[in-house]
């Protein structure tokens, strides 16, 4: 990979496209079409009161398990970009920790429905009342927000496929130890980008989603600051119960 | 550390 010429080839840049796609697509939790049938299943007003009374801390175990759920599928798609497995394990581990939280809130807009401010979560659509039993309203509220900004960009499952690769290959995630390597990747996944949104007559697209990504920063600090306020109270809860991989990337 | 991480990460991709 390292040894490719710059500028890319055309050829080079519609293989790496399609990989990207391709990568994108096989490593999607949920597909398009079933998110689509299953818009109108809300949770009825039992079920949401059943979340509403789970105590602080079952919430937060609930969602941790879900989020990792959603992490796992974000490095698979990691790892099948191209490029990605020839860097070296830490730098590896440090585009994941960095990135995957971001990718996940990326990939939730196609989970969002943006008439009736519902999101898909356990097999339903639900809103922000879902999660009132996490104690983080302005998170959640954040967030929501977020998913209704990117639904309003309309992208493309190939656009949102080279977005999520270029949210994580960014070569100014601090201690990277091959950041010339990282930053060659970023480089051609730009030029990707720039092709595909030329392709689409969509040029107007590339600034907005470059906005998205100080926000995209903003939501995943306020998710550790969250964090840290909840491990403060509920110690034994994120020891003992908290998924492990949840643990390694966010505490 | 990142025990799991570099478990998934070595897992050859299905």
């Amino acid at each position: 990979y390292p040894y490719c010429p710059y500028p890319p080839s055309l050829l080079h840049i519609e293989e790496l496209c399609d990989s990207i796609v391709r990568s994108h697509r096989d490593t999607s939790q949920f597909r398009l079409e079933e998110l689509q049938a299953l818009r109108w299943k809300l949770f009825s007003r039992e079920e949401i009161h059943a979340y509403q009374s789970k105590s602080v801390d079952e919430m937060w175990q609930h969602c941790a398990v879900r989020l990792t759920e959603a992490v796992q599928y974000v490095v698979e798609f990691a790892k099948r970009i191209p490029g990605f497995r020839g860097l070296g394990q830490n730098d590896q581990i440090t585009l994941l920790k960095t990135g995957s939280m971001e990718v996940v809130l990326v990939r939730m807009s196609r989970c969002f429905n943006t008439e009736n401010s519902t999101v898909f979560f356990d097999g339903k659509f639900g809103s922000t009342e879902l999660f009132k039993s996490l104690g983080c309203g302005d998170l959640m509220v954040a967030v929501f927000d977020f998913a209704h900004s990117m639904c309003a960009l309309r992208l493309t499952e190939q656009q949102m496929a080279l977005f999520c690769s270029l949210v994580l290959i960014n070569p100014d995630r601090p201690c990277l130890e091959d950041r010339g390597r990282v930053h060659r990747m970023r480089r051609d996944l730009e030029v990707c980008l720039s092709h595909m949104l030329h392709r689409d007559n969509q040029e107007s697209l590339q600034h907005k989603l470059y906005q998205k990504v100080s926000v995209l920063q903003s939501l995943c600090s306020l998710h550790v600051e969250k964090l840290h306020w909840f491990s403060q109270r509920y110690p034994l809860t994120v020891h003992s119960v908290f998924p492990p991989l949840y643990k390694e990337l966010f505490t | 550390k990142h025990k799991i991480l570099h478990r998934l990460l070595q897992n050859s991709t299905s």
